[in-house]
């Protein structure tokens, strides 16, 4: 009644789905981001032995194209990073130009900008 | 910490349910980090 | 299975700055099914993945991969 789990839940999963000390992977963690520019005297989290930290960057090479869904399609967004991690990827070998500058530059205006 | 567990637990019922669906097995490892990625969002 | 309205009460209750606030039956009702949608999605879009690579098991290295779209997708 208190939304928590009863004893027989409770040792179905401590049985079938808690991570402890005879995993190798003991408990998973999504690390907390923030705003580094805001907040420099931010002190690192060291990660804990044992637990493993969720990365959202380990495949961003894989972000360049949109995954499967099921019943959730992509929203704008995603849609947006995608687009954008498309972009660093076709720039990602460029040496000295950058094919996005000489592209975009014919249209500058300085009145525009001042 | 009992509210991580019952969101655990429950994540944990419905990775069995696409486990039987799509015939493919969650490590425990995945479904903690489903659990995990929940709770936060 | 699914969220119990319980539990899911106790969840949006823990970031409630007024204790006193209270969530109608309705709002409930859907908060919980969001949330098994939510689960539903990150579990078969990890099966997805692991199917493309050809895997029996679906592996934190397989949920990762997808975890930058889905997370942006809610």
């Amino acid at each position: 009644k208190d939304g928590l789990l009863s004893e027989e839940e409770f040792n179905l999963w401590n049985r079938l789905y808690r991570l402890g000390d005879s995993d190798t992977v003991k408990g998973v963690a999504l690390p907390r981001s923030h705003f580094l520019s805001l907040q420099e005297d931010r002190v690192a989290q060291e990660p804990t032995t044992g637990i493993h930290q969720l990365s959202l960057s380990e495949w961003s090479v894989w972000q360049d194209h949109p995954l499967p869904t099921h019943q959730v399609e992509h929203s704008d967004r995603c849609h947006h990073f995608i687009s954008i991690m498309q972009m660093i990827e076709g720039m990602r070998h460029e040496e000295d130009e950058c094919s996005y500058e000489l592209k975009i530059k014919p249209f500058l205006q300085m009145e525009d900008v001042y | 910490q009992r509210l991580k567990a019952a969101v655990h637990y429950t994540v944990g019922c419905l990775c069995q349910e696409v486990e039987l669906d799509k015939q493919v097995h969650l490590s425990k490892q995945t479904i903690a980090a489903i659990s995990e990625v929940t709770f936060r969002q | 299975s699914g969220f119990r309205k319980e539990l899911v009460s106790r969840l949006l209750h823990l970031h409630f700055r007024d204790p006193k606030t209270r969530v109608s039956g309705d709002a409930l009702q859907l908060m919980a099914e969001f949330l098994r949608i939510f689960v539903i999605e990150a579990a078969v879009r990890g099966v997805s993945q692991a199917q493309a690579e050809d895997l029996d098991v679906v592996d934190v290295d397989q949920l990762e991969k997808v975890l930058p779209q889905l997370l942006l997708d809610f």
